[in-house]
């Protein structure tokens, strides 16, 4: 089981519409694939048509060692797409674990339960640096960091890669950015532009040659449930996911 | 002093940016005031040209019991404005103070010893319902919440107003919602003009008169470390700020 985990602290950048987007198209070209939504707010399990607050869920899946891993992951629109929903019990896990020894490895040692199950595992992250995010930079074998085209989302990124450079050393030799993503990109606007020559100047090939364009049919598909593929196939932002697919698969199957 | 915090646990929806905005255009009409970044991002700390991590900070002013208030703000470019800088340590605060009693009044603790210094305080918070977030509603008078013009943003108020309800309850009895502020709102799509409605059908005169669009200044402004008024006064973006603060004077100051 191949697993990515989607993050970045800087709120609003599009962690989400890129984890529920790629899982349904990872699932879309036959790769059965789990989507684990690590957001106390919920987001992805809503985006696929869920409720939050379902059990078992991302909580249980850290904090209960006694799960029964085949009753968790639930079936989702999407056919080869399974989905563990997040819960607002999730918002507790940061001082839960501060006095639990191995609590970084908790997601991963759960993780590998699945790893006959799936063929790829995506892991959206709440906006912030902590417990659930190094988490699952611990249990990743990559990451996919997007940024948005704005100065903000330009200006974490350093303390992002100190704190994946900090997690490779200590906990995961094998974690790998798989690529940068950049999202909400307006071609009009010089800002835009410039966030995106600027990244390209720093890490080159490792961002991905897809962009992901501001495209609001991807903002209105959560308001029904849907991943983009089932709301608008034919969309610029459909399109742009597809394309973003085609080039993670390519990256992680090549090796 | 009037204490107004800026909060949404959901990730990008213009809390930095109503905080630089309103606290600078607060001053630019003659109120002495203190802006307060308790984000570990240190956005607004950068977005008004100064660096993060500098001492004493905001961190200090939670954790350190020995402060002496005189030496803590600093001053900024905008006339009348000063801040307390963020740091990168409020990453620690959430574990930290999980055992300390009282932890929920630390900073409503320490604002009390700036109450004759300033005409207003502006608090933002980062992107989360934890212990920061609940120490800035237990300080405050008055919350402003920022909604994106997104569905995300909007299904995420309910918890935001739960945890509003539990802190007004069991801490803070005068805490009051001034009001809800659309902010990225794009006439062109149906997305924002629903949302609007949405809002205004729920919350009526809770919400501002005032809208701010979307308006690529506000967001070019921070890469230069400045405020919209100083950056381009005449821009939409400074407009709708300055009508914000308009509503938010004559609310506060009616009483
Ligand atoms: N390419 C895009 N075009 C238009 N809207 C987008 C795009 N990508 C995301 N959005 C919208 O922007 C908002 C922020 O995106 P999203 O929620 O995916 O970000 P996030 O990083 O997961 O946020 P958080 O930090 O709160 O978890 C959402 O309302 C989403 O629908
Ligand atoms: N009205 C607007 N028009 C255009 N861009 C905006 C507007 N308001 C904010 N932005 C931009 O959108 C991004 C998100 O805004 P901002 O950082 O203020 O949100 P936030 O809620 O503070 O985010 P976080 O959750 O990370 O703290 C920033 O890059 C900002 O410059
Ligand atoms: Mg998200
Ligand atoms: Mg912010």
């Amino acid at each position: 089981m191949r697993i990515i985990a989607i993050a970045n602290q800087k709120g609003g950048v599009g962690k989400t519409t890129t984890s529920v987007n790629l899982a349904s198209f990872l699932a879309f070209y036959g790769r059965k694939t789990l989507i684990v939504d690590l957001d106390a707010q919920a987001n992805a399990t809503s985006g696929l048509g869920l409720e939050a607050d379902l059990t078992p869920n991302a909580y249980n899946l850290i904090m209960d060692d006694d799960i029964y891993v085949n009753n968790i992951p639930i079936e989702t629109r999407v056919k080869n797409l399974w989905i563990i929903p997040a819960t607002i019990d999730l918002v507790g896990v940061e001082v839960e674990l501060s006095n639990v020894k191995d609590r970084h490895f908790k997601l991963r040692e759960k993780l590998g339960r699945f790893k006959n199950m799936f063929d790829y595992c995506v892991l959206d992250c709440p906006p912030s640096l902590g417990i659930i995010t190094v988490n699952a930079l611990c249990a990743a074998r990559w990451l996919i960091v997007p940024v948005q085209c704005e100065y903000y989302a330009l200006e974490g990124l350093s303390r992002l890669l100190r704190t994946v450079e900090l997690v490779r050393g200590r906990y995961n030799p094998g974690l790998e950015i798989l690529g940068f993503l950049l999202t909400m990109f307006d071609s009009r606007t010089k800002l835009s532009n410039d966030v995106a020559n600027e990244l390209r100047r720093y890490f080159g090939k490792k961002c991905f040659e897809t962009v992901i364009p501001r495209n609001v049919k991807l903002s209105e598909a959560p308001s029904f449930g849907l991943p983009i593929l089932l709301y608008d196939a034919k969309s610029q932002g459909a399109l742009s996911y597809k394309n973003l697919v085609l080039e993670v698969i390519e990256r992680c199957e090549r090796v």
